[in-house]
């Protein structure tokens, strides 16, 4: 016999738990976009003595800040639809041990809307599209043209997506970019603690565009001056050289979709809802 | 209270027309759109 309590959805506890839920699933995100909660579909509590559980189903969106942006996702602003929206439904377990929660297993599907696209709109391409990364690398040039010293390169690309008007396509691409070290033939990116990243955004065409880039603060350095490495920096094995670190079609950036290490049963199976590794 | 003022408690149906009861316990509000 197992006592279960379902609190109201907009409850006080209800919203602590999915924001501990939020935060660690951004958290485990390491490519693409931070996520917004939107709605709290469903919430189960397991009294349990060791601890209770909780089961709680999250609806989110994503948001225009990329997960190595240090902005916090309170202030980070969710995509409208027009812009096509994607989202995330996840089933996360919980346990409150002490007064603290801490997620044990998560699950998530992500999906983009396309209901409301219309003609002229800006639509999303596959990450790996050839024109769109074609107009991705000139709008780095124009960037890199206007800086002093500093080469950089693109360390992920977010988005694509591209609109049909009367003189051709108009691409808008989103970028991360990175410092780097750059020969004729390549440029590698720097991988030190203060190697600076930035945001950037490219709308136009290949030869009319705009790129504006926003620089990523620099990691917290100690009184040692030792630079902390971020713990979002990626892993060495992500770092863009020449083509992108996502060679599959992806048509946007998918939440980690499951984890459940030692709770096989807690979450019902649905299959690999992403392709996406992490 | 109910002794302090003499009130008789009531159960059945008094309780159907507690206004928790008509929301709905989920799911929860929309924040940005649906």
């Amino acid at each position: 016999q197992v006592n279960v309590q379902q609190p109201l959805c907009d409850s006080p506890e209800a919203e602590e738990a999915a924001l501990v839920a939020l935060d660690y699933l951004n958290a485990q995100h390491t490519h693409g976009y931070k996520y917004a909660l939107n709605r709290i579909e469903e919430i189960k509590v397991l009294v349990r003595p060791d601890g209770d559980l909780y089961s709680l189903e999250i609806d989110l969106l994503e948001t225009d800040c990329h997960v190595l942006d240090p902005t916090p996702v309170a202030n980070c602003t969710v995509r409208p639809k027009v812009m096509t929206a994607v989202e995330g439904d996840c089933d996360v377990m919980l346990k409150k041990v002490g007064g603290a929660l801490t997620v044990i297993a998560f699950k998530c599907k992500t999906d983009e809307s396309t209901e409301d696209l219309c003609l002229g709109c800006y639509s999303l391409l596959p990450l790996n599209d050839t024109a769109g990364l074609e107009f991705a690398h000139a709008s780095l040039a124009t960037f890199n043209n206007n800086t002093v010293n500093v080469t950089y390169t693109i360390l992920e690309v977010g988005r694509i997506s591209s609109q049909l008007v009367s003189g051709g396509p108009q691409y808008s691409v989103e970028y991360v970019i990175v410092e780097a070290n750059c020969t004729d033939d390549a440029c590698v990116p720097l991988n030190e603690p203060l190697t600076e990243r930035g945001f950037c955004i490219a709308k136009g065409s290949l030869t009319a565009h705009t790129v504006d880039c926003k620089m990523f603060p620099m990691p917290v350095v100690d009184a040692n001056s030792t630079a902390v490495p971020d713990p979002a920096l990626p892993p060495a094995v992500h770092v863009f050289t020449g083509s992108p670190s996502h060679k599959h079609g992806l048509r946007h950036h998918k939440l980690t979709s499951h984890h459940d290490p030692h709770l096989s049963g807690l979450l019902s199976a649905e299959s690999a809802e992403s392709d996406e590794i992490v | 209270v109910a002794a302090t003022l003499g009130l008789t408690a009531v159960d059945g149906p008094a309780l159907q027309t507690d206004p928790i009861l008509l929301v709905p316990a989920c799911p929860g509000r929309v924040r940005f759109f649906k």
